[in-house]
């Protein structure tokens, strides 16, 4: 059954947030955001982390401002150590 | 600045580079020379040199590649990822990889080649991503004309750090990246735009939108491509929904994102005599429709229906508008005009010709 155009929009950006994260904030790749490991969401963790580096307001939250600056070109090589 | 972890560097300052193939979308001299010019942002700040070797393995062998290109990083199509590089090392260390599925070019339309070059050699020889927005180091692609390029502060800084000053004389220093909340803070023009605030300063302009609390800071470039950094005055016409942009003798007109064709055109069209080689700050006076232009210590009036200056001008500033004396930017906001001179801003009110106020230059950045 088709998908309404929000939640298309809600899982398109679900992957672009988790590709970018593994892509240069070093996010696992096994990691699935709903399973918690000792008590840390590990993708807000990173996506804090990316929000520190570019200025942003931290909140762990893919909010537009962040997802507008994942949406940039950019230089492959990632942000933090792998 | 950051180093790469570990701290990678090359063992030597005679570095070879080759260019394994080329991308089919410039021509093969633009390449060398985008390549060429990209090597000498690091080798003008520091002792390294590099030479150019057609067949051998170079330290840094700089090629362009499709999607998966069998080092473990492909490369994902137009836009996205640009390029990659490796830290300084055997092997692939110090390589650098270009996409070749994105719009290579010499200019502002596509992706420049010499920039993303130059931040790619970055790697190659030690650096790794800078959170300064103005850094060459910044992850993030963001055009500035080649002709203007200067090498950041804090590139120069971070480099430096791994391989020492350059062997010349006098040291190299760049642009470093404004900070809204810096007290010493000045600008080179300042505008409305609809409804929010342009503050220009060198390559880059502060952006404060009224509803919210952080300023944005972006480079001209990002909106206006083909526009000159170092703007000198600029005011919003908003009864024509226009903003006119001056440097030195010429200026332009902006509707939005796009430049009004024809310009720039030679500020002598406004009326100004041949004396005047350049405009130190204008704002438009919505309720007159008279614009106000500032030289030196002097200013002119302009009447925006008649398209021409009035009679009787220039006058002097200091006659008009009390101690204010020189205008380095200015603008009219909810009827009062906003002044400002290095780092000191003077609230005028044109109705009662009366200073109201005075603050500092960065009083509009919540800080």
């Amino acid at each position: 059954f088709p998908v309404a155009p929000e939640e298309e929009d809600e899982g398109k950006n679900i992957n672009l947030v988790e590709t970018y994260l593994q892509n240069f904030y070093n996010l696992q790749k096994d990691h699935r955001p709903h399973l918690r490991q000792g008590g840390k969401n590990h993708l807000a963790e990173k996506l804090k982390e990316m929000q520190e580096f570019f200025g942003l307001q931290v909140t762990g939250k893919p909010d537009r401002d962040t997802l507008e600056m994942m949406n940039k070109p950019r230089c492959g090589v990632p942000d933090v150590e792998q | 600045y950051v180093f790469t972890a570990g701290n990678p560097k090359w063992k030597k300052t005679n570095l070879t580079y080759r260019i394994v193939n080329y991308t089919r979308k410039m021509r093969q001299t633009d390449v060398d020379e985008a390549i060429q010019k990209a090597l000498n942002v690091w080798s003008s700040v520091t002792p390294l040199t590099f030479q150019k070797i057609e067949d051998k393995i170079a330290d840094i062998m700089i090629s362009f590649a499709y999607r998966d290109h069998r080092d473990n990083s492909p490369f994902d199509g137009p836009g996205g990822l640009l390029a990659h590089a490796f830290q300084p090392g055997e092997g692939l260390g110090g390589d650098v990889h270009m996409d070749e599925e994105e719009t290579w070019t010499k200019d502002g339309r596509g992706y420049n080649l010499f920039i993303v070059v130059a931040h790619e050699l970055g790697h190659s020889l030690g650096l790794s991503h800078s959170n300064d927005p103005g850094a060459l180091m910044y992850p993030n692609y963001a055009y500035t004309d080649p002709k203007e390029f200067l090498l950041p502060q804090d590139d120069i800084d971070g480099i430096q750090a791994i391989y020492g000053q350059s062997n010349d004389a006098v040291q190299p220093t760049g642009p470093t990246t404004p900070q809204a909340c810096d007290p010493n803070l000045t600008f080179d023009a300042i505008t409305t735009l609809r409804g929010e605030m342009i503050f220009f300063k060198g390559r880059y302009m502060l952006r404060k939108h009224p509803e919210r609390s952080e300023t944005e800071l972006n480079f001209i470039s990002l909106f206006w491509p083909n526009l000159p950094s170092g703007i000198q005055a600029a005011y919003e016409n908003i009864e024509r929904d226009e903003v006119l942009l001056f440097k030195e003798d010429k200026y332009w007109v902006i509707r939005g994102y796009d430049i009004a064709y024809g310009y720039p055109k030679p500020i002598y069209r406004l009326g100004f005599p041949k004396t005047v080689k350049r405009v130190n700050a204008a704002y438009n006076d919505e309720t007159t429709g008279k614009t106000y232009f500032f030289v030196a210590d002097r200013y002119w009036r302009y009447d925006e229906n008649k398209k021409s200056m009035d009679h009787g001008y220039p006058r002097k500033i200091i006659s008009d508008f009390g101690k204010i004396g020189r205008v380095d930017a200015a603008f009219q906001k909810d009827g009062y005009v906003y002044f400002f001179h290095k780092t000191t801003q003077f609230q005028f009110d044109p109705r009662t010709k009366r200073i109201v106020n005075q603050m500092e230059s960065i009083s509009w950045f919540n800080c």
